[in-house]
């Protein structure tokens, strides 16, 4: 089970449609500040069924429509697809490649999508339960949040541990 | 079930020393269940004990930024020793490390990308050398993002880290 | 009293656009005094608008960590012009900054140092090139904490710089 | 009115006797993760009067004592002092120079003295109240805390500003 592919398109600062292709190993990404790195981080967490605009830095879920910018206007949708290898059928379907796709209109209203086939935001929520992959848990280490886990009261820690084991 | 989290919390347990010593070239660390009153074994708190080489043991929100980064660290990888996640995430988790350090949170990365599959963002050139690939990401348009492939010997990758590219 | 008060703000304000827009080289920023209901004036809440050079005004969570450590910067300096404190001390103020913006940090810290006293900790070689002195901390003994002068040039500055004289 | 000299003795990780000389414009501080550089702003912090266990990042006070390293004993006591240039008198005293020091035993007992004259700590926080010297406040910008000001919600950031004005 890995992560292939990521495409954003009208997600936060990526307004163009925009393809991240990943490999196995280490794949690393490098620019100057408020370029769009840690937006990427954001449009996986996205399209993976993040329920909190928080988590994605917003005050509300529309703020991940491409705002426009100077001589650009606004975009009126967002969407981002990620295609994962699934080979070892981690995912509880028969496909050996699954793309999931979230769109998200001014508004308000939510598409989805597994392989193409339109399904309600829950069915992806579920479709990952259990499988490590997600990004409540401590696969995600965010910008500047990396104390947390190691800060944080002695509780919340055993509920990250939890869910590990 | 109760017999379940003992097994795993064991072993995270020794995985988070074996990890530590590593990263730190020495000394130690634990995990420990606290036990409160009245509470059920289910419910208590999780309590991170770490101890640098040479260093007496103090409370860990003493340890500096780098020691701290490092350490959690050490407890996410024996994490996903006990439970492998399929990719991991890292946004900037090298930035309070000095060189010696990024060198070695750049090591441990490395070891573990045979089993998981890691994301690194960062600024700082001894991480960007152990990525199998690298992507830049720049604003040549204002406000737009665009991705752009790099490799570290050329200019653009060079360039991309000075904060060309950005408006 | 809040004549005082206002006649206060609207200077930081106006020194917080100005200070911001060196910083990023563009844009713009507000402070704002929120409209409540029911609120008296002198408890309102205050609001940041920043907006980098180029792009769509957002609300500042959204913003980077690189951008929101320059936007603080400028707002305490801002805060410093109008009531100027002895002594500024940046505890690894530039951790989050790319290249470009170390450069235009450490601009700003050394404009401002005319008037205020300024102490900065910190990893990145462009900050320490605008220190007047540089002082080293290091731990040839494990545990314990001394303090040696350092000098850019000098290999000990390098050394220290890459993590040696660390246990 | 600035900052002269800082001398510390068993503070935390400075087990001996060590001074910091701070001359006008910027002192740079660097290091290897873990040496003591943050340890210098927490001393700072503390000589000025905090009340605070957390703001020198202990689970109290008594954390701020050298505890000992490998092959070195424990302190019994934490003593620093903090020379000021008080030619503009700032500080309500008629003293060119003031020298500000706090101690504290592993008893919990502290001793504070004004220029070698023993006072309370509340002798020292009224001598600074008003002065701008202070470490509640926005001249110290702690370790990973930039962002504090920045993401605090509206009302905190207004107290933060009436300190200020
Ligand atoms: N909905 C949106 N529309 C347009 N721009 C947006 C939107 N949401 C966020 N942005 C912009 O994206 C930028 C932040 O990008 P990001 O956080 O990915 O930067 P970064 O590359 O991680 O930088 P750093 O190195 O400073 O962490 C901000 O300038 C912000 O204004
Ligand atoms: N009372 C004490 N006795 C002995 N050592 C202590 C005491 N309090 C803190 N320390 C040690 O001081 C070290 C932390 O120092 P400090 O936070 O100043 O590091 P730093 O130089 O700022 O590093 P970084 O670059 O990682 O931020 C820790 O290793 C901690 O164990
Ligand atoms: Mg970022
Ligand atoms: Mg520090």
């Amino acid at each position: 089970m890995q992560l292939k592919k990521l495409e954003m398109c009208g997600f936060k600062s990526f307004a163009n449609r925009t393809e991240v292709v990943f490999d196995r190993g280490v794949t690393g990404i490098v620019g100057p500040n408020g370029c769009g790195k840690s937006n990427v981080v954001d449009a996986i967490k996205w399209v993976l069924g993040t329920l909190s605009y928080k988590s994605v830095r917003g005050e509300e879920m529309l703020d991940v429509i491409f705002k426009g910018a100077q001589g650009v206007a606004p975009m009126g949708f967002a969407e981002v697809s990620l295609t994962l290898d699934n080979s070892d059928h981690t995912l509880a379907l028969e496909f050996e490649e699954v793309t999931i796709t979230r769109r998200l209109f001014l508004t308000g209203e939510g598409e989805y999508y597994i392989n193409r086939a339109p399904c309600r935001l829950k069915d992806i929520r579920e479709l990952l339960y259990g499988t490590g992959i997600g990004t409540d848990n401590y696969s995600v280490i965010e910008q500047g949040k990396i104390d947390k886990l190691v800060l944080s009261n002695p509780h919340e820690r055993r509920l990250v541990f939890d869910e590990a084991a | 079930s109760r017999e379940l989290f003992e097994k795993t919390f064991d072993f995270v347990r020794e995985q988070f020393g074996q990890i530590f010593r590593k990263i730190f070239g020495g000394g130690k660390s634990d995990l420990v269940i606290e036990q409160a009153e009245g509470v059920d074994a289910m419910e208590q708190g999780l309590e991170i004990m770490a101890r640098p080489p040479g260093k007496e043991l103090t409370s860990i929100s003493l340890l500096s930024g780098g020691e701290r980064s490092l350490t959690a660290i050490a407890l996410v990888m024996a994490l996903f020793k006990a439970n492998p996640s399929p990719f991991c995430l890292l946004d900037e988790a090298d930035a309070a490390l000095d060189e010696k350090n990024v060198e070695r949170y750049a090591g441990v990365v490395r070891e573990f990308a045979a089993e998981t599959q890691f994301i690194v963002i960062t600024h700082n050139k001894r991480s960007m050398a152990v990525c199998d690939a690298l992507y830049g990401v720049t604003m040549e348009q204002p406000g737009v993002s665009k991705k752009v492939s790099v490799s570290l010997s050329g200019d653009g990758g060079l360039d991309l880290l000075k904060g060309k590219g950005a408006p």
